[in-house]
């Protein structure tokens, strides 16, 4: 349970990020 | 029930819990450590006295007996301390936001909001690429005018060539002299009629 | 600071142990070592009350380290400072990941959205330039077939 939290936790922290990477770049490439 | 302090363990990396678990086994394992360093160090004194009837075993029930003891009153505090902690230090009060977290204090969209945005950029999309063309439709018609200007004033070119012709063999209005031409041309014939009867 | 009260805590902790592990109890422990060696019995268990606090203080100051606590701390006591002007609950992650990711989202679409609200309006712009001068180019047309028709009256 302890390690379900702790990995949980650690993709909410650091998955947003991630995926605004991609999110971005899609959205470049889509303005060139 | 487990309250799994999920927004503390997205901040420290670790749930509170497990960190005063570690806190616990730590101080609880120094405890019984020096309890048994303790009672290493009686009994080696122990053994300098010759003749002495203290045995081990009763050095050990006197370890035991101090140990209980401690060990209780261990865990009556540490309970204590462990909420102190978790009510104080590993703890992310309510009204506070992880950075990470500021762009939903900032943007808290529901999901109709969103969708009607991403609806929005579409349409702005579309507008676009329509836009586009019709820049592309229209840049490709004025190419095609120039064309046809180009044509138009080649055409206008003859005739002005025409009349330049005209101009520079005397006659400037085309249509006067072709009716004096005209007139000329029919006299020239009545002369030329004149003449043959006159030569029969 | 967080990093205040944990020590104050682990040091209240500490002298509360103690202070329940007295000499008296200690000595009332070993009883019989007691007797035989009253003195030895006192630096017994004073270098045993040491070496607790000592042991307990080390591992306090590697979990600190090993967690990176002080900075954490440090920075929660700044995070908490800065929102203590707030007092309704702020957001918390609600358990369905798709939703959450998408405020974050957000600002990058609405950068988006103006961008292309921007492009739009110079293309559109661009564009009615452009038509004007097609309207331009097409009566211009229109006069040179006039007057090529008004000249090619004249020559019929």
């Amino acid at each position: 349970f302890d390690e379900v939290i702790v990995e949980t936790t650690t993709k909410r922290k650091q998955w947003p990020k991630k995926i605004l990477i991609h999110a971005v770049q899609a959205m470049k490439a889509e303005q060139e | 029930s487990v309250t799994p302090m999920a927004y503390e363990t997205q901040f420290f990396g670790f749930t509170p819990q497990t960190c005063m678990l570690r806190i616990y086994i730590a101080f609880q394992d120094y405890l019984f450590e020096t309890m048994l360093v303790v009672e290493g160090v009686i009994l080696k004194k122990l053994r300098s006295f010759p003749g002495c009837e203290i045995g081990a075993l009763q050095i050990r029930k006197s370890t035991e007996k101090f140990l209980f003891f401690m060990k209780d009153h261990f865990d009556k505090l540490f309970s204590k301390m462990e909420e102190m902690l978790l009510q104080l230090v590993l703890t992310i009060p309510e009204n506070v936001l992880l950075p990470e977290d500021k762009v939903h204090e900032q943007y808290p969209y529901t999901k109709d909001e969103f969708q009607a945005l991403q609806d929005e950029i579409n349409r702005l999309q579309q507008q676009y690429r329509a836009e586009a063309s019709a820049g592309q439709a229209l840049r490709a018609e004025l190419e095609e005018q120039k064309v046809v200007q180009a044509e138009l004033e080649k055409i206008l070119q003859c005739f002005d060539g025409l009349e330049n012709i005209c101009r520079e063999h005397g006659t400037g209005n085309f249509k006067e002299s072709l009716v004096f031409l005209t007139q000329n041309s029919k006299k020239l014939q009545g002369v030329l009629r004149d003449v043959e009867e006159k030569s029969k | 600071g967080r990093a205040q009260v944990l020590a104050t805590l682990v040091d209240t902790f500490l002298e509360k142990l103690v202070a329940a592990g007295s000499y008296q109890r200690f000595a009332n422990c070993y009883r019989c070592f007691y007797r035989l060696q009253p003195e030895m019995t006192r630096s017994i268990y004073d270098q045993f009350i040491s070496q607790l606090q000592a042991s307990i203080k080390e591992e306090i100051q590697e979990i600190k380290n090993e967690g990176n606590l002080e900075m954490l701390f440090h920075s929660l006591d700044k995070i908490v400072e800065e929102a203590k002007n707030r007092q309704e609950p702020a957001w918390r992650p609600s358990g369905i990941p798709e939703e959450d990711v998408r405020s974050a989202i957000v600002p990058y679409l609405l950068k988006h959205r103006s961008y292309l609200q921007k492009i739009l309006k110079e293309k559109e712009e661009e564009n009615r330039k452009v038509a004007q001068s097609v309207l331009e180019g097409r009566n211009k047309i229109a006069e040179l077939q006039q007057l090529i028709q008004a000249r090619k009256h004249a020559w019929q």
